[in-house]
């Protein structure tokens, strides 16, 4: 019986063994600061759901990773977040798909959890509930990066040529498939 | 997609999930993450986060299957993870990370790797991209 344990991810899918050493230790970087974060918590007895809620705030805020600042972009060029979060103690949940502006999707999803009666909003309805909460909003282009932004245009050019073929190809040079979110 | 799952020290666990989505989806696209027991789940038993194929991973009500294998089956989290894995799951579809009440930790995946971390009270730490790392 451990007091307390947690483990996180960054995403799963094709990554090429390829990747060049200094991305790959932004990679470890990144991994070892959010697991710090989920340290620092639990170590001093805070709960599970603080826990949680702080890593991927972390992770929401890392660039390299698809969540927050540094999401994929949507075929019409935009940023749509989607964040989920569950309570084992109480079967508490709280969910979000389509935010556009909400900093910190993950936050709102906790809101939804114990503020709200309901579980799961949606698109312009998850917008509206962040208007009546304190999570702090940022334009849509806050999440944007360049990398992203070129592997979605690789995407597009690709879907003009053969949209078959785009369903198959890889297209952060080295990370995830088209597939995946 | 970023995950945690964790357990604190009143017993307590908890699994939370955030996305970008899929590149280039379109209008209303909406994969696993955000549908609870699909990739994001939690109870009594264990808490789990998904990422990968959300439209697979859905199908299978994946995270909510592994939490259910292991309470009717009396089988572990490693062997719960694998189940859906192997035996619901394609091969390159899905990688999950779960924390079961006495604090195992268990991160798999059938994808070339995923991005992961774990550590826990008695100081064991793994950070991993691969996996065969």
């Amino acid at each position: 019986q451990k007091e307390w344990a947690i483990a996180l991810h960054g995403g799963a899918g094709t990554i090429s063994q390829d990747l060049p050493d200094t991305i790959k230790q932004q990679y470890y970087d990144g991994l070892e600061e959010a697991l710090r974060v989920g340290e620092l918590v639990l170590r001093d007895g805070g709960s599970a759901l603080d826990a949680v809620e702080q890593v991927v705030r972390n992770l929401e805020d890392n660039p390299l990773f698809n969540a927050g600042k540094g999401s994929v972009f949507t075929k019409d060029g935009t940023h749509e977040l989607d964040a989920a979060i569950m309570d084992g103690s109480t079967l508490g949940a709280g969910a979000l798909t389509g935010l556009t502006t909400v900093k910190n999707p993950i936050t709102l999803a906790r809101k939804v959890m114990t503020d709200s009666p309901h579980i799961f909003f949606s698109g312009v309805g998850a917008e509206e509930y962040a208007n009546q909460t304190d999570v702090e909003r940022v334009e849509n282009d806050h999440f944007h990066t360049d990398q992203r932004y070129q592997q979605w245009q690789r995407a597009q050019e690709q879907a003009l040529v053969d949209p078959a073929e785009a369903e198959k190809t890889s297209l952060y040079d080295w990370i995830e498939d088209l597939k995946f979110g | 997609t970023v995950g945690a799952v964790a357990l604190d020290s009143d017993g307590k666990l908890a699994a939370a999930t955030s996305t970008g989505g899929m590149t280039n989806k379109q209008f209303g696209r909406v994969g696993d993450v955000p549908i609870i027991g699909s990739g994001t789940f939690a109870n009594h038993v264990a808490a789990i986060s998904a990422t990968g194929w959300g439209e697979q991973i859905m199908r299978n009500v994946s995270a909510n299957t592994i939490a259910n294998y292991m309470e009717f089956n009396d089988a572990t989290l490693e062997q719960a993870i694998q189940f859906v894995l192997s035996q619901r799951l394609n091969p390159g579809d899905a990688g999950f990370i779960g924390v079961d009440r006495n604090g195992n930790l268990s991160m798999q995946m059938n994808t070339a790797g995923m991005f992961r971390a774990s550590l826990d009270s008695d100081g064991n730490r793994v950070v991993m991209i691969w996996q065969d790392e």
